[in-house]
C-alpha cells in the first residue's frame, strides 16, 4: 500500500458517500445515470469474486463489501426509493455497446483462460468504460448539479491516482500489470474533458453547463 | 506462474 493507492481509494470511497448524500438530501436521483451505476455493480461482482477463496488482507475484504454492498444500495435508490425522480428518456446510451466488446477483449486479452482471470479482466475492461451511459446522460442535458460534477471529480481522481500508484509500484516493487494500467490510463482519459470543465468552471463557483 | 500480477488491488 502506498500515499497513490490509500488516496485513490479514499477518493472512490469519497465519491460512493458524495452521491448517496446526494440522493438524500435532494430526495432526488435526477441526473445519475442508472446503466451506469448498474454497470458499477456488475464491474465489483465481477471482480470481487475472489471475496470467495483469496485473502489478501482485512483492508482489501472491508473495501471489496463496501463497493459491493453500497453499490447494491445505490440501485436500490434509484430503482425503489426515488423511483419517480429517474428520467429513464435522458438514459439512452446502448449498455450492450460496452460490454459486449468487454467481454469479447477480456476472452482475448487476459493474463489466463480461466473464468475467474476472465471475469476479472472483464471488470477492468468494464470499469474504463462503464461512465459511458453519465457522460452521455450529461452531453444531452448540457448540465449537471453541481453535487453530481463533485461525485464526478471524486470517481475520476480515484483511477487518476492510481497511475503514480502504478509507476511507485513498478519502481519499488518491480511489478506491472499491463491490463490495468492501459485500462486504468483509458478509464483516466475518459474523465479529462470533464476535468476541464470542472476546474474552469464548477471550482471557480460556476454552474457546469456544456457549451451548445 | 509468476508471469500473472496478483489481483491485490481494488
Amino acid at each position: 500500500m502506498n500515499i497513490f493507492r490509500l488516496l485513490g481509494d479514499l477518493a472512490h470511497l469519497a465519491s460512493i458517500f458524495i452521491l448517496v448524500h446526494k440522493m438524500h438530501t435532494t430526495r432526488s436521483c435526477r441526473g445519475i445515470s442508472f446503466k451506469t451505476q448498474a454497470l458499477y455493480v456488475l464491474v465489483f461482482l465481477t471482480r470481487y469474486i475472489d471475496l470467495l477463496y483469496t485473502w489478501i488482507s482485512l483492508y482489501n475484504f472491508v473495501m471489496k463489501v463496501f463497493f459491493i454492498s453500497s453499490s447494491g444500495y445505490i440501485l436500490y435508490l434509484m430503482k425503489y426509493r426515488f423511483r419517480p425522480t429517474h428520467d429513464p428518456s435522458l438514459d439512452t446510451f446502448k449498455v450492450e455497446y460496452l460490454v459486449g466488446p468487454c467481454f469479447v477483449l477480456a476472452l482475448i486479452f487476459n493474463y489466463r483462460f480461466e473464468v475467474t482471470e476472465i471475469l476479472w479482466t472483464f471488470s477492468i475492461y468494464l470499469e474504463a468504460v462503464a461512465i459511458f451511459p453519465q457522460l452521455f446522460m450529461m452531453q444531452r442535458t448540457g448540465e449537471a448539479e453541481t453535487i453530481t460534477t463533485h461525485y464526478l471529480a471524486a470517481l475520476g481522481a480515484y483511477r487518476a491516482l492510481y497511475i503514480p500508484n502504478w509507476i511507485y509500484r513498478y519502481f519499488t516493487e518491480g511489478t506491472v500489470d499491463p491490463i490495468a494500467v492501459v485500462a486504468g490510463i483509458v478509464q483516466t482519459g475518459l474523465y479529462l474533458d470533464f476535468f476541464y470543465v470542472y476546474v474552469t468552471k464548477v471550482l471557480q463557483g460556476q454552474k457546469f453547463e456544456l457549451p451548445a | 506462474d509468476g508471469t500473472q500480477p496478483a489481483h491485490d488491488e481494488l
